[in-house]
Parts: C-alpha cells; structure tokens; sequence
C-alpha cells in the first residue's frame, strides 16, 4: 500500500 | 499603479481555469516584469506556480510591486462576464482594495467594468530550486490528458514507468487494470504532435489520480506539457505560455 507524500516535505518555506 | 491588458481575455480565462480547481486563495504578486502566482492545494500535495511575463500582454506598466489576494471562485465570476474576444485590461492602483476588469470589444465600442474585491490572504512563498530531473518528457498535452482521464476511471492511483524507449501508464483497481504504452517519434509535419524523451535515470512514480486531473484541465493553455519527473523529488508538470508558464509539482506516492 502506497502513502501519499506531501509537497511540504520538498520544499522549504522562506 | 497596475495596467496590464490582455489583448484577449480568453488567455487570462485558460489560465485561470487552469488550475482554480485546485486552489482557491491566491496572491498574484505583480511587478515590472509581470505577474507571478503560487499556491498549495488544502491537501498540500500540489503546488501551482503561474508566471505571465509582461511579453504575454498587448501592454504593461507596473510602476510598485503590488500584491492582488484573490479568491479564483469569484474572479471567475467575473471573468465569464466578458467574451473571449475582448480585450480584458487589469488596473489597480499601488494599495489596491479591490481590482478592476476592463472588458473592450472595439469593433463594438462596448465597455463593461467589474470590480473585484481583494483578500488579504496569508500565504508563504515557497523557494522552489532548479532541480535535477532524471527524465523530460514533452508530449502533446491532449494525449496526456486523454490518458490520464482513461487510466483514472479506473483507480485512485496511476503509476509512470519511463525505461530509456517506452513510456508507460499503468493503473489497476477494483474493477480491472489498464496501461498505456508510448515510443518517442518525431511528427515532422506536425511538430507538436512529437513525442521527445530525456532520459538519465529510469523512472517508476505513482501518484493520485485526483491530482493528475486537476493538471490536466491546464491543457487549454498550450498544446504541449513538459513532465520532469525524478525519484527524489515532486515531479513537475509545465504548460508554457507565449511568455511564462504555468507549473504544477505534484508529491509522488511512497512505499514506507
């Protein structure tokens, strides 16, 4: 079973 | 003061109709070289990032950055207003409370005028980073698009498989499973109609079916879609405009 990633994770916040 | 004009509205429409499915409160931040927008869908799985260089307009001024919240459901509202054939002129001043739309069908000599109400919205700019993609696929948007829309009846999931000469669509569900397989060829006739593969690294992502019909409604606004996808990373899936694009970066699906 696959989760689904969040693009938060990828990204940072500036 | 902002005054950007569309020499026809129906390209601001395509672009908004792009993706206001997916998000709804935006900050267009608007500067000398034109308009920028980004924001994340409420799941916080795909991220939307629009850019209309000033070349996109018939004419442009923006004297201050200046930053429209808007709500897309309601400049939607408005936009369906005026016909595809106007030409649509954006204008608001350097503290703008709302914005107003100029619709102008100069054959007519017909003017019609909304204003929209501008939001406040609390929003952060993400730093997105050029990043190394293993594989670049540009293909016609209207075969992506018909792909995804089969492939998704099926399953909540599709899944892309690039190997160095095929490129694969797999989906499989409660009620069955399908695939669709392409080869990179060259239309010379028809160069949009090609099918162009850069490939460092062999590919195999999943990703919701609910996201990759959200990209796909970004179809209206070019013929081809460029998909940069990486293992390591969001995959990026662009419609460029005559100057500008709009980009989505969708989070893949993982094993734990």
């Amino acid at each position: 079973e696959l989760k689904q990633s969040g693009i938060l994770i990828f990204y940072n916040e500036s | 003061m902002l005054e950007a004009k569309f020499e026809q509205a129906s390209l601001f429409k395509r672009i908004i109709d792009g993706f206001k499915d997916c998000v709804q409160l935006v900050n267009f931040q608007c500067k000398e070289d034109g308009i920028i927008a980004q924001a994340v869908d409420d799941s916080r799985v795909l991220l939307v990032s629009l850019e209309i260089g000033k070349d996109a307009f018939q004419e442009f001024r923006c004297d201050h950055p200046i930053t429209l919240g808007m709500d897309l459901n309601s400049l939607s509202k408005i936009l369906r207003c005026g016909n595809n054939t106007d030409s649509l002129t954006l204008i608001a001043d350097d503290t703008p409370d709302s914005l107003l739309l100029l619709f102008e069908d100069t054959k007519r000599e017909r003017i019609s005028e909304y204003s929209l109400k501008l939001m406040d919205i609390d929003a952060d700019f993400l730093k997105i980073e050029e990043l190394q993609y293993d594989t670049t696929i540009m293909m016609p948007s209207a075969d992506f698009s018909k792909t995804v829309r089969d492939l998704s009846q099926l399953s909540d999931s599709l899944n892309i498989l690039v190997t160095k000469e095929t490129i694969k669509f797999v989906t499989d569900g409660d009620i069955g499973s399908g695939s669709v397989i392409m080869k990179p060829f060259i239309d010379m006739e028809n160069p949009d109609e090609s099918i162009k593969l850069e490939m460092e690294q062999p590919v195999d992502l999943t990703f919701g079916s609910k996201y990759l019909l959200d990209i796909v409604k970004g179809s209206a606004l070019s013929n081809k879609i460029g998909i940069r996808l990486s293992s390591e990373a969001p995959a990026l899936f662009q419609f460029d405009l005559t100057s500008g694009f709009l980009q989505f970066f969708l989070a893949p699906k993982f094993s734990d």
